[in-house]
């Protein structure tokens, strides 16, 4: 069977840790507010960029280790950009 | 530092501040120290001054809230959002909201109330999150000992920039982050610790695994609350997995990652002289079991098994470790080398040579 399906719960987990943190931290649009859903992906790694740049990570645009790491930090609930 | 867009800010000097609850984590004049405390931070160096109310609305109101709390910022139960703060303005505006379901101390348990409240207020004063790890106005917690806290020049400068310097003819001045890879780095003191690397420098440590070439930059209170900042010298027993932290005539001991507790010793119980004052740098050679101290131009040999110093130390270091100066920042072993670092220059030792065979830049080992 192919392990590509289901989606691991452990990858959704990740998915949804990186999608609320940049949302709440980094003005990412939920799929309510943005109007083309590929445009979302795009920001997604855009955003995720942001933060890594944000904290001196490794700009790789990607979930890695080190990013989730800080994503479960414990921290103020103030965003680092915007209002 | 980064202002808050739009730079909003208080137009009066004199703020006041109301208590509107309690969490009962702390007993009150707890809570209502570690608030005092927090406002001083920011009235030390600025001209604002703070003036606490115990009714009506005053222009910052502090309060414990769970959950959603009718401000579209719902708090998201224990860790995670601690608490946050809004800019400066009238009604919510400069008001501090803590998440009622962390656990709040005024130790190093649960989440320290003061240092949250302190970061809290910079925003409530116009100040946004700063990417200098070592700014309070960082966005995530670290624990720092309040008696030992020192508002930081990143934050002092953000601060002064929105209300100007303090009235205080001192300037206040407060501790920089050391840059990673500035080249004038040194550093206080090295240490393997299983197989990682860590570099100590003032309240902070860098993490190096061999694998990775990211370093990190953590406090050292983040790990180990009750360590002081300042380490002077370090060394790893790798046979007893343990690590041997000294400042001044003290040492403490990791287990593992984990402080023992009954710590600091006395530098004594290893046989040093009383004229011993404190230990420059250190490094332990696991396949001898001994453990060189180096204090001044001098060094001692220490012996893991037996527990005891060895006869005929000290000796003059130039003499053994030719090309090694004196007044050594940090030394550890790694393979057949011994690196000495002294300044901003690492000089690496070969002992089956006797003799200095390269020299490098202090933080080499950050591929800066």
């Amino acid at each position: 069977s192919s392990s590509a399906f289901p989606v691991a719960p452990e990858t959704e987990d990740k998915v949804q840790l990186v999608e609320n943190y940049l949302q709440h931290f980094y003005n990412l649009e939920t799929d309510k507010q943005s109007r083309f859903k590929n445009k979302n992906i795009k920001t997604v790694t855009e955003k995720l960029k942001e933060m890594q740049a944000f904290f001196g990570l490794k700009v790789t645009g990607k979930p890695d280790v080190d990013t989730l790491e800080v994503m479960k930090k414990p921290r103020c609930g103030v965003p680092d950009v915007g209002q | 530092y980064v202002l808050t867009d739009g730079n909003p800010k208080w137009e009066r000097k004199n703020l006041t501040y109301r208590i509107v609850n309690y969490t009962p984590d702390m007993n009150q004049a707890d809570v209502e120290k570690a608030i005092q405390k927090a406002f001083k931070v920011w009235s030390d160096v600025s001209p604002l001054t703070f003036k606490r109310i115990y009714d009506g609305n005053a222009d910052i109101m502090m309060s414990f809230e769970t959950g959603d709390h009718r401000d579209n910022s719902p708090f998201d139960g224990p860790n995670g959002l601690l608490a946050h703060a809004f800019q400066p303005g009238n009604g919510i505006g400069g008001d501090v909201h803590f998440d009622e379901e962390e656990y709040w101390t005024k130790g190093s348990n649960g989440y320290n109330l003061f240092f949250v409240a302190a970061h809290e207020l910079g925003h409530s004063l116009g100040l946004s999150h700063s990417t200098d790890p070592g700014a309070l106005m960082y966005p995530t917690y670290s624990y720092i000992e309040p008696n030992e806290f020192h508002l930081p020049q990143d934050d002092i400068n953000g601060i002064q920039t929105v209300y100007g310097p303090s009235d205080n003819p001192v300037k206040p001045t407060g501790p920089t982050t050391p840059g990673t890879c500035d080249p004038k780095l040194t550093f206080d003191a090295v240490a393997t610790m299983r197989g990682e690397l860590l570099f100590f420098k003032d309240r902070y440590f860098w993490r190096k695994h061999p694998q990775m070439t990211e370093v990190d930059l953590n406090f050292i209170s983040l790990f180990w609350p009750n360590l002081p900042s300042g380490i002077q010298a370090a060394y790893e027993n790798v046979e007893r997995d343990q690590v041997f932290l000294f400042k001044e005539n003290k040492y403490w001991v990791l287990s593992g990652y984990d402080l023992v507790y009954n710590h600091p010793k006395s530098i004594y119980d290893f046989g040093f002289p009383k004229n011993v004052k404190r230990i420059n740098a250190a490094f332990s050679d696991e396949n001898s079991g001994k453990t060189y101290f180096f204090v001044g131009d001098k060094y001692w040999r220490y012996d893991e098994n037996s527990r005891s110093m060895d006869q005929g130390y000290p000796k003059k270091i130039i003499n053994d470790f030719r090309g090694i100066g004196k007044k050594i920042d940090a030394a550890f072993q790694s393979g057949r080398y011994i690196y000495f670092f002294i300044g901003t220059r690492q000089f690496q030792f070969d002992p089956n040579v006797k003799r200095v065979v390269s020299v490098m830049k202090s933080n080499s080992w950050f591929n800066c």
